[in-house]
């Protein structure tokens, strides 16, 4: 495992846990996208049905267990413990207009056409495109409040920090899987705008805020 | 080197 790879899994898993922590704390899920954490949610199950059919270490089986109800307790404190919280009418995104393309794009670019690498494939391309709706979510609204950014960050710098992991592991273990190198260069490119904001913002103490 | 997936990554 390079160290690329392993800065940004804890670069994921430090997103899971601030999201969760931002809304147990502040027991409101305002100004998060429902919608982007339930696609999540979907990404992590579809990706990780082998979990029990094909071990690769403890830190892998560890790692997808933590993501899987991380994200099952993300979905169900937005939509059952502080539903009321949760900001509905401007997460307007429509889930389909990414659900239908990805799972599409998945039948037809797959390593196999089998159930379990279409589902892996799917997996990667709807993780790609499911930050929009949280994305359209804070144009929407204007603003991001600071742990929201924070989670922005790391969860966009878990992605970039893989693609520095690929080049790693193509020049070194002439390993290259394209479907997961195309799909992180697009998820990366779609935190670029924010990634702007965050630095020229957030880290100079202010909030963030969409310029109209 | 063929094209494969990167199932020991997350």
């Amino acid at each position: 495992m390079t160290l690329f790879r392993l800065a940004g899994d804890l670069s994921h898993v430090l997103a899971i846990l601030l999201l969760l922590y931002k809304i147990w704390t502040t027991k409101s899920a305002a100004g998060i996208s429902g919608k982007t954490q339930l696609m999540f949610c979907m990404v992590y199950v579809t990706r990780y049905l082998d979990l029990f059919t094909s071990f690769i270490s403890v830190y892998n089986s560890t790692m997808k267990v933590l993501f899987i109800s991380a994200s099952v307790a993300t979905v169900y404190l937005i939509y059952f413990k502080f539903k009321a919280t949760y900001d509905g009418n401007h997460d307007t995104f429509r889930m389909e207009f990414v659900i239908v393309p990805a799972l599409i794009l998945a039948l037809i670019w797959n390593y196999a056409f089998t159930f379990f690498e279409i589902s892996w494939a799917f997996s990667i391309f709807l993780e790609a495109v499911a930050i929009l709706p949280q994305l359209f979510m804070v144009t929407k609204t204007g603003e991001a409040e600071n742990i929201t950014s924070h989670y922005l960050f790391a969860l966009g710098s878990y992605r970039a920090l893989y693609i520095l992991n690929w080049i790693d592991r193509y020049y070194f273990e002439g390993h290259w899987d394209p479907i997961a190198v195309t799909a992180g260069i697009v998820q990366t490119v779609l935190y670029g705008d924010f990634f702007y904001l965050y630095f020229t913002r957030v880290i100079k103490g202010r909030k963030l805020q969409v310029l109209p | 080197q063929p094209a494969a997936a990167s199932k020991d990554e997350l």
